[in-house]
Parts: structure tokens; C-alpha cells; sequence
């Protein structure tokens, strides 16, 4: 069978789809100052999958926390016409599921086009391989 | 504060694959 870190890259989802890929590609971003970029990702999965009943407090949380700060490397990595629509569905609690997809899609162009690349090269993985 | 932290980080950990 294919060893796992030769999977990883394969693509960015074979690696977002493995524990110990995306512990080492958590830490490669830490360093790079970009750990935030991964955390939003997945905290958008969470909250398609989130309750109803969390959903209110769970939407403020991301927003805060990723969207807000104009300074923040998720933020900057945003669409302006996205983060204004999020903003508009946390300000009117309009709490879809899939609120947070375009965001998502974003980042995740991003991150396939930017730090995946990068962390193929790095040595955190060469040095795993 | 604390509690949104929690609930983001709980938030998180959901969406990440399970042990294989």
C-alpha cells in the first residue's frame, strides 16, 4: 500500500484527510505564521456541522477570531465582498450552514496555491519522508 | 471569552478525521 506521505502529496484533501498529515503541515504553518489558515478551514467544516442551538455563538466565534481583524492572515486572504457577507449574516442572524463556504473555498484556494506547495518543499516534510 | 475558545476549538477537532 502507498505509504501515507506519499499521499499527502497527492493532493491538499489526501492530506487534510490524515492525522499526521495535518499535524505536520499544523506545525510547517505555525512556524510560517499561517497556523490560522488551517484552524479556519476546519472550523468551517465544524460549523456546517454544527447544531442549530450553537450555531449563533459558534458564527460570532469564527468571526471574531478570523474575519474581524483586518490584520489578520485569514482576513487578508478573504474576498472583501465575502467578509462583508458574513458579516451581514452574523449581524442579522442569518446562521445558514454553509455561511462560511465561500470563505472556505478561499482560504482553501490559498492554501493549495500558496503554503501546500510550500510545505511539499519544506523540511518538515522532507525530512518525514 | 474562555467558553468561545472552547467552543471554537471543540468546533475544530469536529470536523478533523477520526483515527484511523
Amino acid at each position: 500500500p502507498t505509504p501515507p506521505y506519499l499521499k499527502w502529496a497527492e493532493s491538499l484533501h489526501s492530506l487534510l484527510d490524515d492525522q499526521e498529515g495535518i499535524q505536520l503541515f499544523r506545525g510547517f504553518l505555525r512556524q510560517e505564521g499561517c497556523g490560522d489558515q488551517l484552524d479556519f478551514w476546519f472550523a468551517c467544516s465544524g460549523f456546517r456541522k454544527s447544531s442549530q442551538e450553537k450555531r449563533p455563538k459558534l458564527a460570532k466565534a469564527i468571526y471574531r477570531k478570523y474575519i474581524q481583524d483586518s490584520n489578520g492572515i485569514v482576513s487578508r486572504q478573504i474576498k472583501p465582498a465575502t467578509k462583508s457577507f458574513i458579516r451581514d449574516c452574523v449581524v442579522r442572524l442569518h446562521l445558514d450552514p454553509a455561511m462560511f463556504q465561500q470563505a472556505q473555498t478561499e482560504i482553501q484556494s490559498t492554501m493549495e496555491e500558496n503554503t501546500y506547495p510550500l510545505f511539499l518543499k519544506s523540511d518538515s516534510y522532507l525530512e518525514y519522508t | 471569552i474562555d467558553s468561545e475558545d472552547d467552543l471554537l476549538q471543540e468546533c475544530i477537532s469536529s470536523a478533523m478525521p477520526k483515527k484511523k
